[in-house]
Formats: C-alpha cells, sequence, structure tokens
C-alpha cells in the first residue's frame, strides 16, 4: 500500500536528518495518487496536499521512524484530526420528543439505518418511534413495517396517505402523546438536484421541526459526495453524516471530501445489513483505511 | 476546458480535472492524458477544439466494440440480474419488465431475494405495474429455490423473458458470493445457455469500488453486462470506461429515473458528450 511506496520513495533518503521540499515533493505524489484511488474528491485532495507539505517540509525526522513512516504518520494524523472531534451520538433534547430526520440519495440505506438507530436507541433506554414518511418507493413503508418488527419499535403511518409532511408533522405531534420521546422519520430517496423533491424535505423540517438532520452517504460514492452534501447542507442544514456499507471493501474517501467541503460531522458507520450493526465513527480507523 | 484558446499545460491539467471529477480514475485518467499529449505532438490534435471530437471517438468506440443487444430467443431467455446493496436492481427488473411488454413479449420475475424486508413485495408491485408474472417463496427461503421453481414454471407457461432479482450483497462477503454461484448454477443446469445474459448492475455515483465490484462479481456469475443506474444525477459514471477497457464488459443500458420508462439502451457517444457536460 501506501507505506510500502513511501518507503520506496525515501530509500535514498536514509540517514538524512530533515524532509527536504523535493523530498516531500516526491512523497506527496504518491499520497495524492492514494486519496484519488480513494475517492477523496479532486480538489479536496488538492488543498489537503497542500496543507500536509507545509507541515512536512524541513521537519526534522524522528529517530524511531523512517522518513517514509515519518510522512505516513503526519498525513495519518492530519486526516484524524480532519475528520474527528465528533460525539457519535444522538443529541437527546429536555423537551421530548427529540425528532431526527434521515435524508439522502436513493439507495444509501436510510430505511435500513432508520431501524438500526431505532434499536440503538432502544438499549438506551429511549423509547422510539419510525415514522414511514416514503410515499413514493413501491412497498416502502412496508419494508420499514417489517424493520419495525425485527427491532421491536412500532412505526407510524397515516394509510393510504401521500402527503410526506402531514406523515412527519402528526408523528411528531401525536409522539408525547403514543409514549414515545425520540421520532426518526425515514424519508424518501431522492436527488440533490431535484427542486421539488428538495422543497418537500424543507416542508418536513418545518413542520416537524427535526433537532438533527443526518445524511446517510453510501460508503463507495466517488466524486460526486462533495456537490450532493453541498447541495443537503445548504437547502437544509445539516447535523450530521451517517456513512453506510463500510463493511465492504471501498476506501471511503467520501468521508474526508464531506467533512472537509461541509463541515458537517460523520456521526455513525453502517457496518452491514443486521439491525445492530451501527457503529460509532472512527476516524482513525477512516484516516488508514482511505490511505490504504 | 471549452474556453481555452490554445493546448497548455493549465488547459491540460483542467482536462485531466474533468475526467477524475467524472470518475474515470486515476489509472485510465493517465492512459487518456497520455494519449491526448501523444495526440498534440502526432499534430492530430491542433488546438482545444480538436479535443472533444478526439476523446469523443477514442473513448466511445472503446465503449461500443462488441457490445451486443441481449437476443431473446429460446424459450425462456434467462436474465439474472445481480450487483452490491441498493444499486437498483429490482427497480431496474421493472423497467425491463416494461421495456420488453412493449414487443409483446411474455414477462416472468423470480423473486429471489427471500432476505431483505419487503423485497417481494417492493417485486409484486412492479410485476403489477408491468403485467409479469412472479414467482416468490417467503422471508428466508433457499433463493436458489426461487430461481428453480421460476426457470420449472417459465418452461411450462411458454414465457419468453424470466428476469431473476437478487439480494444485494457485497461482493467481499464470501457467503454470499457463494450463495449467487449457487444460483448461476443452477440455472445454467435447467436450462442450456442459461443465463443468457448476467446484468451487473452499478451505481453512477460509485468510485473506484466499482472496478472491484465489477471482478469479483465477474468471477460468480459471469458477468455479461452492465447496467448503469442513476445517471439522472450529477454523477457521470465513468468508472465504467476502466470497466470496459480492462474487463471487457460492456455496459448495455442505463437508468435514468425511477419510473417504469426510466430506462435506455447505452449509447457511447452520448455517454462520452454528458461526460464533458
Ligand atoms: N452491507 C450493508 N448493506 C447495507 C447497509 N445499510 C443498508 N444496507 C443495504 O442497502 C440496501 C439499501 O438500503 P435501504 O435502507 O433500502 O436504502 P434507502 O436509502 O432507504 O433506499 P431508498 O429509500 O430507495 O432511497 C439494502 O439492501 C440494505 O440492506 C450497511 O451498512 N451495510
Ligand atoms: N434517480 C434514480 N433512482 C433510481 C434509479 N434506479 C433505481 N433508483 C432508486 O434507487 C433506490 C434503490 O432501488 P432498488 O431497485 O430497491 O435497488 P436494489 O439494488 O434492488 O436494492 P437492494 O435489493 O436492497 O440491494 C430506489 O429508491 C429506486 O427508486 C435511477 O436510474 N435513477
Ligand atoms: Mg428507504
Ligand atoms: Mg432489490
Amino acid at each position: 500500500g501506501l507505506a510500502d511506496k513511501l518507503q520506496q520513495t525515501f530509500k535514498k533518503l536514509r540517514g538524512r536528518g530533515k524532509l527536504t521540499e523535493s523530498d516531500v515533493n516526491d512523497a506527496m505524489r504518491e499520497v495524492r495518487m492514494a486519496l484519488l484511488e480513494a475517492d477523496v474528491n479532486f480538489k479536496v485532495v488538492k488543498d489537503f496536499i497542500n496543507r500536509v507539505k507545509e507541515r512536512a517540509v524541513g521537519q526534522e525526522v524522528l529517530d524511531s521512524l523512517t522518513p517514509g513512516q515519518h510522512v505516513i504518520k503526519i498525513v495519518n494524523d492530519e486526516l484524524t484530526a480532519l475528520m474527528g472531534g465528533t460525539q457519535s451520538r444522538i443529541m437527546i433534547s429536555s423537551k421530548p420528543p427529540t425528532v431526527v430526520m434521515l435524508v439522502g440519495l436513493q439507495g444509501a440505506g436510510k430505511t435500513t439505518t432508520a431501524g438500526k438507530l431505532a434499536g440503538l436507541l432502544l438499549k438506551q433506554n429511549k423509547r422510539p418511534l419510525l415514522v414511514a414518511a416514503d410515499v413514493y418507493r413501491p412497498a416502502a413503508i412496508k419494508q420499514l413495517q417489517v424493520v419495525g418488527e425485527k427491532v421491536g419499535v412500532p412505526v407510524f403511518t397515516i394509510p393510504g396517505s401521500q402527503d410526506p409532511v402531514l406523515i412527519a408533522k402528526q408523528a411528531t405531534d401525536q409522539a408525547l402523546a403514543m409514549a414515545r420521546d425520540v421520532v426518526i422519520i425515514d424519508t424518501a430517496g431522492r436527488l440533490h438536484i431535484n427542486d421539488e423533491l428538495m422543497d418537500e424535505l424543507v416542508a418536513i423540517k418545518i413542520q416537524a421541526k427535526p433537532h438533527e438532520i443526518l445524511l446517510v452517504v453510501d460508503a463507495m460514492t466517488g466524486q460526486d459526495a462533495v456537490t450532493v452534501a453541498e447541495s443537503f447542507n445548504t437547502k437544509l442544514g445539516l447535523d450530521g453524516v451517517i456513512l453506510t456499507k463500510l463493511d465492504g471493501d471501498a476506501r471511503g474517501g467520501a468521508a474526508l471530501s464531506i467533512k472537509a467541503v461541509t463541515g458537517c460531522p460523520i456521526k455513525f458507520a453502517g457496518m452491514g445489513e443486521k439491525f445492530d450493526a451501527l457503529e460509532p465513527f472512527h476516524p482513525d480507523r477512516m484516516a488508514s483505511r482511505i490511505l490504504g | 476546458v471549452s474556453f481555452s484558446t490554445k493546448i497548455d499545460e493549465e488547459f491540460l491539467e483542467e482536462l485531466e480535472a474533468v475526467l477524475i471529477y467524472a470518475d474515470v480514475g486515476l489509472r485510465t485518467t493517465e492512459k487518456i492524458m497520455n494519449n491526448v499529449r501523444q495526440g498534440v505532438k502526432d499534430k492530430k490534435i491542433n488546438s482545444p477544439a480538436d479535443i472533444k471530437p478526439f476523446l469523443k471517438s477514442e473513448i466511445s468506440s472503446l465503449l461500443g466494440r462488441d457490445l451486443i443487444r441481449t437476443k431473446i430467443s429460446g424459450l425462456p431467455t434467462v436474465i439474472l440480474v445481480v450487483g452490491v446493496n441498493g444499486v437498483g436492481k429490482t427497480t431496474t427488473i421493472g423497467k425491463l419488465g416494461q421495456y420488453y411488454q412493449r414487443f409483446g413479449y411474455k414477462i416472468m420475475f423470480a423473486a429471489a431475494d427471500t432476505f431483505r424486508a419487503a423485497a417481494g413485495e417492493q417485486l409484486e408491485i412492479w410485476a403489477q405495474r408491468v403485467n409479469a408474472d412472479i414467482i416468490r417463496h417467503e422471508e428466508g427461503s433457499d433463493p436458489a429455490a426461487v430461481a428453480y421453481d421460476a426457470l420449472q414454471a417459465a418452461k411450462s407457461r411458454n414465457t419468453d423473458i424470466l428476469i431473476i432479482d437478487t439480494a444485494g450483497r457485497l461482493h467481499t462477503k464470501s457467503n454470499l458470493m457463494e450463495e449467487l454461484k449457487k444460483i448461476y448454477r443452477i440455472i445454467s443446469r435447467e436450462i442450456s445457455e442459461a443465463p443468457h445474459e448476467t446484468l451487473l448492475v452499478l451505481d453512477a455515483t460509485t468510485g473506484q469500488n466499482a472496478m472491484n465490484q465489477a471482478q469479483l462479481f465477474s468471477q460468480a456469475a459471469n458477468v455479461s453486462g452492465v447496467v448503469l443506474t442513476k445517471l439522472d444525477g450529477t454523477a457521470k459514471g465513468g468508472v465504467i470506461v476502466a470497466i470496459k477497457s480492462e474487463l471487457e464488459i460492456p455496459v448495455k443500458w442505463i437508468g435514468i429515473g425511477e419510473k417504469a420508462d426510466d430506462l435506455r439502451p447505452f449509447q457511447p457517444n452520448e455517454f462520452v458528450e454528458a461526460l464533458f457536460d
């Protein structure tokens, strides 16, 4: 992987004390390649390389490390710091119900993640309510109902309704009467460039007043991750991101791209299809995964 | 790229950025850029206006080579649909049903995703929409058994086209890939030449991981073509250039929306044109 490539780059460097600009430039070529292969956004890679260059040039190589290892350490630390600093939890409101809204592109894993969040909150002695606000996708409501059964959480629907805004509003209005203290709204997948559907999300936000709006993103997303996250963030304001399907071998560069460009914290990692497969996001593990 | 007046280093960097942003990938982008630089040396490319036609002809001829559409022949023609989770397999099958029923073909769907919540119900709704037969078992049953049942039913009911939906699975999960191999074996054992088409569904928003998906699914189920979905978004799906040039797997269909009509046969020229939009 990158470690071996950098060892090669720095072979001729053994015994020298400081990293010169040309040493660092050689190394940065390898790092740039690794990041692009990992699907980190082109512009984010450029900015990141410049930051790391500044930190690396003139640095005294630690006795315990080779120059290659030293550069990796700088890159790894920088990546981890960039993606870190987040609490992997749903912020529970002092005035229940806490309302969580899941949004994102088609197929990202929202419905499955809604079930996982519900299961997690149950374990934390909360009383979650799942809300089936996807009236478009065939059998979407049935899917969430089956999910609710599997995790032991009730599912709110308005049978026959074609109005996601009304469904979300009624669920949040009636939650306390139903003795539920966290509302999880599952919305239909949509394109960030579909104005009508993005306006619908704004309408749901206005009516349901979510405390947390979380963007669900597939870990295998490529360069498009930045465009998508920026659009959702500009339109709605995001409180966090959940990265799904991290149980595969996608390097997950989208994580860095999204955090770097929007500042949105990555709160959770989806690690499988079962409903217990939701973990806190670990920036250090993500950093080494991205570097390969 | 279209505003430049001369081919200088800055222009070439912009071109490289366009390709990377389209998810063409580093290795394939470097190959393309080398060809461009050679084209400039050989005076085949003399101004920025020459670049797009040059690339269009290069890339679309690569993508179009040996592109054979599905032949609807024996009874039934069997199409197996595979891919990772959430890419659009079930929806694509509905769209294929819509496409083929216009020609008067008798269509059957097999709901061989017996794992995911409401997977059978989802395909059932599509079957109703496009007047297709459907074979379903209960949740948790053996997907290979569903495939087997559907093959027998399709033969006995003079079905023209049987399309088999499978559960989304990550290519890294060896037990799930073994399950896929078993489904494939059952199909090929029951009808000679089947499956006549194995379509790998890829999401256009996917980055370089699409290459890993294509490699491993191809090993398990002899993939004969790709359906590239969600091209109605902003992602370009550039990964399919490497998939064609390195694995020889062609794109046969593109998905451009969520409705029954949102499926088109893949047109290499249009695809390359869209890369530069
Ligand atoms: N392996 C794996 N699969 C996942 C994960 N999260 C979701 N999935 C799968 O991804 C597919 C899509 O999940 P859904 O929950 O239906 O996605 P969605 O965002 O609700 O889809 P739409 O409502 O159509 O936009 C399903 O097959 C899920 O089982 C994960 O973390 N790992
Ligand atoms: N915009 C857009 N959405 C699509 C397209 N194809 C499928 N979708 C949507 O993507 C989501 C997932 O589609 P499915 O057909 O359930 O995907 P799948 O591969 O069968 O998913 P699993 O069986 O869970 O692995 C749904 O919301 C579809 O409507 C497309 O071409 N464009
Ligand atoms: Mg859903
Ligand atoms: Mg499906």
